[in-house]
């Protein structure tokens, strides 16, 4: 059993608010014309990562999920304008 | 893959190492940098030169955490390995590597002749790829830097931004290389305007011209809207923010990037008799809602609030365009006028007064 679980969910929730924020983060175009974007909420990020990856949609840090997270990789957002 | 355009608008590129990391020998990050360029130039008509001095294209640097005005940071060992940002000035096209890293050659660490090929994608207008075995995938993953990077996705990509090297075979059917666009006998399949833009259609290629001021943009058809065929031959924007592409008997209707579903349509869902087997051009009278297809000498009026095609159609567009009387190739609108397009002349018609204002030639609008 982990030792601390509380502590891991705490890491886990961190690393996805964080990995969500700094690569699904959509930012309107500087000339955006018209409305602006409703902000989508951390599951529907969530989701459109475990799209991208083509892991299993589910809209939950799931262990697949923050595996995927947890990987070395670009630092240039998956979407973006 | 993704694509983050215009892309650079030039094939001869720089780049400047900036700075190196102490993971490795100079030469080997030299070498490193020089045989990621390589990937890309390998596979599209792209030149790169490397320059000591100065500001290039391509400024590519080591750093860790907040480095320099970079609006992004780097995050200590693993996690982020490297940035870069799509063709531009200033940042644009550069290509930062986080320190924190292990930089090797080989499998050990993080292999920077890997990471600078990606991140050089970036930097040539990719944005990543959901495809797993492309290199533009956002995970790194270790491959022998003796086998070739780009996987067929990379390359599509890659090319339809900047298409093939020259000596290369064109998969494409073999077509005359792209008009010149001032040249005296330029014409037009189709035009249309988009938003604030008019866009000039011949064969696989777009011109995206802004009549407020004097870009204009050239690009491949294919690089907007990969499904649809070259050689349109009539298109048209109505009124909700939606263009129509005809070609043959078959329509397309696109919002934006994406074509809507469900197409193409045959035409004659609009109405047309079977005996019409293809749309010379058509244009939508903003001030009236009303769409006028023109084909031969003989046109068709559609309501776009009903749509449905009006009565008593099919005319004789010369009784009804005063001054029309050759076979129309494009049209648009602009301003309130049409503007008619047959060969390497337009006439701009002033449709409440019914009568030709001028006779102009058709690369008028590229500022030749």
């Amino acid at each position: 059993l982990p030792v601390h679980p509380e502590k891991d969910n705490e890491e886990d929730a961190k690393l996805v608010q964080d990995y969500l924020n700094k690569f699904y983060a959509v930012e309107p175009g500087p000339n955006q014309l018209g409305w602006k974007l409703n902000a989508e909420s951390t599951s529907e990020k969530l989701q459109k990562m475990q799209q991208f990856f083509g892991l299993k949609v589910t809209g939950k840090p799931d262990t697949e999920t923050l595996e995927m997270m947890k990987k070395p990789r670009c630092g240039v957002p998956d979407v973006g304008l | 893959y993704g694509v983050t355009l215009p892309g650079w608008k030039k094939n001869r590129l720089t780049y400047r190492i900036v700075n190196h990391t102490p993971d490795m020998s100079k030469e080997d990050v030299d070498k490193e940098i020089h045989k990621a360029f390589k990937v890309w130039s390998t596979v599209t008509p792209l030149i790169f030169t490397r320059i000591h001095e100065g500001i290039a294209d391509i400024m590519i640097a080591f750093g860790t955490k907040a480095h320099g005005h970079c609006p992004r940071f780097f995050d200590g060992p693993f996690g982020v390995l490297g940035h870069a940002f799509p063709p531009g000035n200033g940042f644009g096209g550069d290509v930062h590597f986080d320190e924190d890293e292990d930089w090797t050659t080989g499998s050990a660490g993080f292999n920077l002749f890997l990471v600078a090929a990606h991140e050089i994608g970036h930097a040539l207008g990719l944005s990543h790829s959901n495809d797993q075995k492309a290199l533009m995938f956002p995970n790194y993953a270790y491959i022998s830097p003796s086998e070739f990077p780009l996987s067929p996705d990379d390359i599509n990509g890659i090319q339809s931004i900047y298409g093939s090297p020259p000596n290369a075979p064109d998969k494409r059917p073999a077509n005359p290389t792209p008009p010149k666009t001032c040249g005296s006998q330029m014409s037009f399949n189709a035009i249309t305007t988009l938003r604030r833009e008019v866009i000039f259609l011949k064969g696989r290629h777009l011109w995206r011209v802004y009549p407020d001021n004097s870009e204009v943009e050239r690009e491949l058809i294919s690089t907007f809207w990969p499904t649809l065929p070259p050689g349109i031959e009539a298109v048209y924007e109505n009124m909700k923010d939606q263009i129509l592409f005809f070609k043959g008997n078959k329509f397309w209707v696109i919002r934006g990037y994406q074509v809507l579903l469900g197409y193409p349509q045959n035409i004659y869902t609009l109405g047309f008799p079977k005996g019409v087997k293809k749309i010379d051009a058509a244009v939508c009278n903003k001030n009236t809602g009303k769409t006028d297809f023109f084909i031969g000498d003989k046109y068709w009026r559609f309501d776009e609030n009903s749509q449905s095609m009006e009565k008593g159609y099919p005319r004789q567009t010369i009784n009804d365009f005063p001054g029309i009387s050759q076979r129309v190739d494009a049209v648009f609108q602009h301003k309130g006028l049409f503007y008619f397009f047959h060969g390497s002349k337009q006439w701009e018609f002033d449709p409440a007064a019914k009568k030709v204002i001028r006779e102009i030639k058709s690369n008028s609008w590229f500022n030749c």
